[in-house]
């Protein structure tokens, strides 16, 4: 199973014994996942099960030099999906892609990555 | 000779008394000290929004938009204080090549504190100044420092 | 240029920041 990663993420994250959630409360920053890949195409699927009052996340995914003290999307090496409005965001740059998502949906992510 | 915490328990309402503002040629507004401070002796707390670090290319960016003085202290590797909206007066110190005060962070009951010390003897009337870079870069803005000390850094910001 | 922020205001102790969730955001879209 894809897990969150106990050590590739900003250390004042909290992670949860089972690796499967992750909460933060100084700011936004970022964790990634137990595996990589390197080329082709590849899915993966998260279900939101708990969406916290106030809390807030974005879903996607980041090269190893992603800055992790800041959110996904940040900089040219990742890209997000937001909970809140559904904004894809990539450099920073907000764009709208999709209704917000919350408690109960399941998110379906994409990427394909050339062999070059 | 109070150990550290008990020295900056106090210092809040020592300050009030021994600290006043006057109007500075170099950045409108400095401090002077209103009694005689012994070298080592505690003068006040520069304070501000505790911010990460992370944040601060981004806020100097905005002040510098607004042509706003950035006044900013690293307090650690991961936390800056910014002192440009809401800080304490010692913003206001001003540079100086012969500084009379220097900093330290004073750890008090858990949270880090950034603390200005008197350098040595500092008789009543005299500015206060510190030893630190102010940010302007551009030549255009700088103001001539003619102290004539060994160590003079040319420019007063 | 200004030493002195126009909405400054004297402040005795710290306060933390409390970061936006777009605090990183270029311009919310």
């Amino acid at each position: 199973n894809v897990l969150l990663s106990l050590h590739d993420r900003a250390p004042q994250l909290k992670v949860s014994d089972d690796r499967r959630s992750v909460t933060g409360e100084k700011g936004y920053s970022m964790i990634r996942a137990s595996h990589c890949v390197k080329e082709g195409g590849w899915y993966y699927e998260a279900t939101i099960t708990d969406m916290p009052e106030g809390s807030a996340t974005r879903l996607g995914w980041s090269q190893k030099l992603g800055n992790l003290q800041a959110p996904l999307g940040y900089d040219k090496f990742s890209y997000s999906w937001r909970s809140r409005k559904g904004t894809r965001f990539h450099q920073s740059k907000g764009k709208h892609y999709s209704d917000g998502y919350n408690k109960g949906d399941i998110l379906g992510f994409y990427f394909y990555l050339p062999p070059s | 000779d109070l150990p550290m915490a008990m020295r900056f328990r106090q210092l809040r309402q020592l300050t009030r008394d021994s600290v006043g503002v006057f109007r500075s040629t170099i950045h409108g507004r400095g401090l002077y000290c209103k009694r005689d401070f012994d070298g080592g002796e505690m003068i006040m707390e520069y304070t501000g929004q505790i911010i990460r670090r992370e944040l601060t290319d981004k806020r100097e960016k905005y002040y510098e938009s607004k042509s706003i003085g950035c006044y900013m202290f690293r307090m650690d590797d991961y936390f800056v204080v910014d002192a440009t909206v809401l800080g304490s007066g010692a913003r206001f110190i001003n540079h100086s090549c012969e500084p009379n005060c220097y900093s330290r962070i004073v750890q008090f009951e858990g949270k880090k504190h950034i603390v200005i010390f008197a350098l040595r003897r500092i008789l009543r009337g005299e500015e206060l100044t510190y030893d630190y870079k102010f940010p302007i870069e551009d030549d255009s803005h700088k103001i001539a420092c003619h102290c004539g000390a060994r160590l003079c850094r040319k420019f007063m910001n | 240029w200004s030493a002195f922020a126009p909405d400054f205001s004297e402040l005795d102790e710290n306060v933390e920041y409390e970061e936006k969730e777009t605090e990183f955001d270029e311009e919310d879209e």
